[in-house]
């Protein structure tokens, strides 16, 4: 035999061919190409001995393992096997042709001479790709999703969401690090809503900007393994917002809407080795965080412009009714402007008003001054009267009266508004017992 | 005070005792201010130059709130914190005793009582206080009967016109050639032995303005020839309501 070395064409021809061949010859050839391809060979003369059953020379044709063929006779025969135009062409990338003569070449005494045959061979590209061409020892397809054929070869790639695996043949979901962007988008099981593949790992990650709090909508059907007494044994759908536990869930109840109040999302789903269920599929939308509506302390708090939701950074301002004064622990505000954070929380707490309280109104020389209202007390509007010591002094005002009323600043002040207070100035001229002559 | 009686206390509340150079007296003007007669301060003829008003101010003392001298001690000095003599007042010329008023501010306002009540200056349009016989009353703790009282007198005096007062005055020039100014009256009688008297000086002589009903000091007790003797002369508070508001409302 002789080895056809791996030439992508080439021919092969019987002993001494275009001479006649000898008796008693037995040839070989293994016609070899590169992998990728396969052996296609075709007859272009052929002139053997015609025999019934092709008994006695013959050219015999092997590939993969399968005989395909012992062929023997002329062109027009009525005996033998011709070959004729017919294209033999092996699956793998070997051939393997013998050619055999027995002890002669006789018809009634007659020495016939036949010359043999010429054969070419060619190389030619396999489509690993069509299923009927699946390698003999393989079960199944070549490649687990897609198939890509190329001359010389093939080369198998994974749906979107999965990854090719080292074997080059198979996919594996990969959804180890799925990022999602997008103010909304849908994130789902793989495969769904068909049943999910096993031994899942998948995180997808939702990363939105700050102040942000994103909205989860399940989707039906919504569908996980799971078991009646205990929660979620085989496969979990976890759902995490900036690292607060939301829920773990399975089964074939949905959780419906989910407001993380998170502008970080991570969903993890994990499944075991088994299972049916249809998955899981998730519209997420974002709106600005809310804050906590805010709530008057007391009845004095004044919340300006009242809003009937406040969002991320959206603010207001408190103010107190006049006469009260912003109180925060026990430090008198100015003013007080809280801003919603990206948190949902308020930038600092509610202050609470506190009523305007006087001082202690100034004491008047040589008089006094008395409360006006009850109980008597030195909070906001408040009314003190001040009274000089009579008859030995008499009270002079800066014309707004006697009456002194605590002011929303937290001082005393009359009817003109002015602070001084009045002054007691001494009586002249008016003893208590003048000299009176009686005797006339 | 000669010919006078005893004063009930709050009779003549604003009467002060004072102890300068001796006994005197003054009139409490609002509550911390005592009108006197400049001469308490500064007596004629006393070489008293050699004292500052300061020094003076230092060792002044003024009580006020009863009628009883011990009493009066009982209670308490007032210290002075300044004195302020009129600028006219000389008290080199013992025959003139023109600008004879003085104030003195108290350190401390004191008070006002029953006991202790000022008295109300002359409303300066308002000159029939001076009127021949209007009738006034002064009070002290000057000499009656050559004793040093030790309780309050008073005395109810007539104003006696310019002209009588000159004319008597004239009568004893050659005793006592002494000046009677415009910024001085005289008061009381001729024969009848009631009249302000030594210690006496600085306590004002009083009426009451009928008007608004209260008690006006027209006159200071300055000077006289002899006591019971004749007129009593005194510095003509009226004249003086400018420079003793000046000074008060500048202070104040």
């Amino acid at each position: 035999s002789s080895p056809v070395p791996g030439k992508l064409f080439g021919e092969i021809r019987s002993p001494n061919y275009p001479k006649p061949y000898p008796n008693n010859n037995i040839s070989s050839w293994d016609i070899i190409v590169p992998k990728g391809y396969v052996v296609k060979l075709t007859f272009r003369y052929f002139d053997l001995e015609p025999s019934e059953s092709c008994f006695y020379d013959y050219v015999k044709i092997k590939a993969d393992k399968k005989n395909l063929g012992r062929y023997c006779g002329q062109l027009g025969s009525t005996t033998g096997n011709h070959p004729g135009r017919k294209k033999f062409i092996s699956q793998g990338n070997r051939m393997h042709v013998e050619f055999h003569s027995d002890f002669s070449n006789e018809d009634n005494g007659t020495v016939i001479r036949y010359r043999g045959f010429l054969a070419y061979y060619q190389a030619v590209d396999l489509d690993e790709c069509d299923p009927n061409n699946a390698a003999e020892d393989s079960e199944g397809p070549r490649c687990q999703h897609i198939c890509h054929n190329y001359v010389g070869g093939y080369f198998c790639s994974c749906r979107p969401g999965y990854q090719l695996q080292s074997d080059r043949h198979s996919c594996k979901v990969e959804c180890s690090s799925e990022l999602y962007t997008e103010a909304s988008g849908y994130l789902s099981s793989p495969e769904y809503p068909q049943p999910y593949p096993e031994d899942l790992r998948c995180n997808y990650s939702i990363r939105l900007e700050k102040g942000l709090s994103i909205i989860l909508k399940f989707l039906k059907p919504f569908e996980i393994d799971d078991h009646q007494q205990v929660h979620c044994p085989y496969d979990q759908l976890k759902i995490q917002a900036q690292g607060r536990e939301i829920g773990e869930f399975c089964g074939k109840e949905s959780p419906g809407n989910i407001e993380t109040k998170s502008n970080e999302v991570d969903i993890l789903f994990l499944t075991d080795e088994s299972g049916f269920s249809r998955g899981w599929k998730i519209h997420y939308t974002s709106e600005k965080i809310r804050c906590p509506q805010p709530v008057p302390l007391d009845q004095f708090t004044v919340i300006r412009d009242l809003q009937p939701v406040y969002r991320y950074q959206d603010y207001f301002i408190v103010t107190c009714k006049t006469g009260y004064n912003l109180m925060k622990g026990s430090q008198k505000l100015l003013s007080f402007t809280a801003v919603c954070q990206a948190d949902g929380t308020w930038h600092q707490s509610m202050p609470r008003c506190e009523i305007v309280k006087c001082d202690n109104p100034t004491e008047l020389t040589n008089g006094v001054f008395n409360y006006v209202n009850k109980p008597a007390n030195n909070n906001y509007q408040s009314v003190i009267e001040y009274q000089c010591n009579e008859p030995y002094y008499h009270i002079v005002t800066r014309g707004g009266g006697g009456r002194f009323t605590c002011s929303p600043e937290g001082t005393w002040v009359d009817q003109a508004g002015q602070g001084r207070i009045p002054a007691c100035l001494p009586v002249c001229g008016k003893p208590n017992r003048p000299v009176a002559e009686i005797q006339r | 005070i000669l010919g006078g009686k005893q004063a009930n206390r709050g009779s003549f509340p604003w009467q002060a005792l004072t102890g300068i150079h001796g006994r005197g007296g003054g009139a409490l003007l609002g509550d911390r201010w005592i009108l006197t007669a400049a001469h308490t301060i500064l007596p004629k003829a006393s070489g008293g130059n050699d004292i500052s008003l300061d020094q003076l101010a230092e060792e002044a003392n003024v009580f006020l709130g009863h009628t009883d001298v011990d009493e009066l001690h009982k209670m308490g000095n007032h210290p002075v914190r300044r004195i302020f003599i009129h600028p006219d007042y000389n008290p080199k010329d013992e025959h003139n005793f023109n600008g004879d008023i003085a104030l003195l501010e108290l350190k401390h306002p004191v008070t006002l009582g029953p006991d202790v009540l000022p008295i109300c200056l002359p409303d300066t349009t308002n000159n029939t206080f001076y009127m021949d016989g209007h009738m006034g009353y002064v009070s002290g703790f000057g000499v009656e009967k050559n004793f040093l009282s030790n309780h309050l007198k008073y005395v109810n005096l007539p104003a006696v016109s310019r002209e009588k007062c000159q004319s008597w005055l004239d009568s004893k020039s050659r005793q006592m050639p002494m000046v009677f100014s415009e910024n001085m009256f005289c008061a009381g009688f001729l024969t009848v032995k009631r009249d302000t008297c030594q210690g006496d000086s600085g306590s004002v002589f009083t009426v009451l303005d009928s008007g608004s009903g209260r008690w006006v000091a027209t006159g200071v007790v300055s000077w006289g020839i002899g006591c019971a003797q004749g007129y009593g002369f005194y510095t003509k508070v009226l004249n003086y309501v400018d420079w003793i508001k000046g000074i008060i409302r500048e202070d104040t």
